[in-house]
């Protein structure tokens, strides 16, 4: 889904 | 992680390491853009601030490291080191006609109106654009080093890889992150003529990249 936390992308 | 994620981190260290190994060995920064150097620096700065808060992995905290160190080493090169090479007349882009849209739009389109939120989305809609001073010097010069133009290569590369990553996300996990996705493929569209400078001109062999 949408928003993430923790984000794991650089 | 998969396979387009490694290899768009691999190219985006890839392009950075050429940079900054290109200005350390010719002791010159001559046709680099200092700007979007800082504003490199500035995303990495804005986006890592979770270096503090969580762990997510030990591989995405030392490319956090990396990416951060090796972005400030070309700012020290460029402004420090080597600055009597550096081509600051043509460097001419205005910088805070990125930064104030940029501020304004992470305030009114971010996930959660917090300061770390709002600093992450900065740093992506920043990213997306801070090319672009770099993009205008090769224009207003009309010319490119192999290169500096093989280090835009990679870093097209790397967001194009990306997207790749996040298709392949979106159908294995159902996963996307719609900030991410949009400012990623502006920011790819920012490449695409240079792409076809860089297979048209470079790749055949001349040692510069010319406009026409």
């Amino acid at each position: 889904g949408l928003s993430i936390n923790p984000k794991d992308e650089l | 992680m998969n396979v387009f994620r490694l290899a768009g981190d691999v190219s985006h260290l890839v392009a950075i390491i050429i940079l900054l190994l290109k200005i350390w060995r010719s002791k010159s920064c001559a046709g680099i853009s200092g700007k979007s150097q800082v504003l490199f620096a500035l995303v990495f700065t804005t986006r890592y601030l979770d270096l503090f808060t969580v762990f997510i992995s030990v591989y995405n905290t030392v490319m956090k490291v990396v990416f951060l160190a090796l972005s400030y080493a070309t700012v020290y090169l460029i402004y420090m080191r080597f600055r009597n090479s550096y081509n600051s007349e043509n460097d001419t882009f205005r910088v805070e006609f990125l930064l104030v849209p940029v501020i304004g739009l992470s305030f009114l389109e971010n996930y959660a109106f917090t300061p770390l939120e709002i600093l992450w989305t900065f740093s992506i809609f920043l990213e997306a654009v801070a090319i672009m001073p770099q993009l205008f010097m090769i224009t207003k010069t009309g010319e490119a080093e192999s290169i500096t133009t093989h280090y835009l290569f990679f870093l097209g590369l790397y967001r194009a890889l990306y997207i790749a990553n996040w298709v392949w996300r979106y159908h294995t996990e159902s996963f996307y992150d719609l900030i991410a996705i949009v400012s990623g493929v502006v920011q790819t569209i920012f490449f695409c003529d240079f792409f076809y400078l860089y297979f048209t001109r470079v790749l055949r062999g001349r040692g510069k990249m010319t406009l026409p």
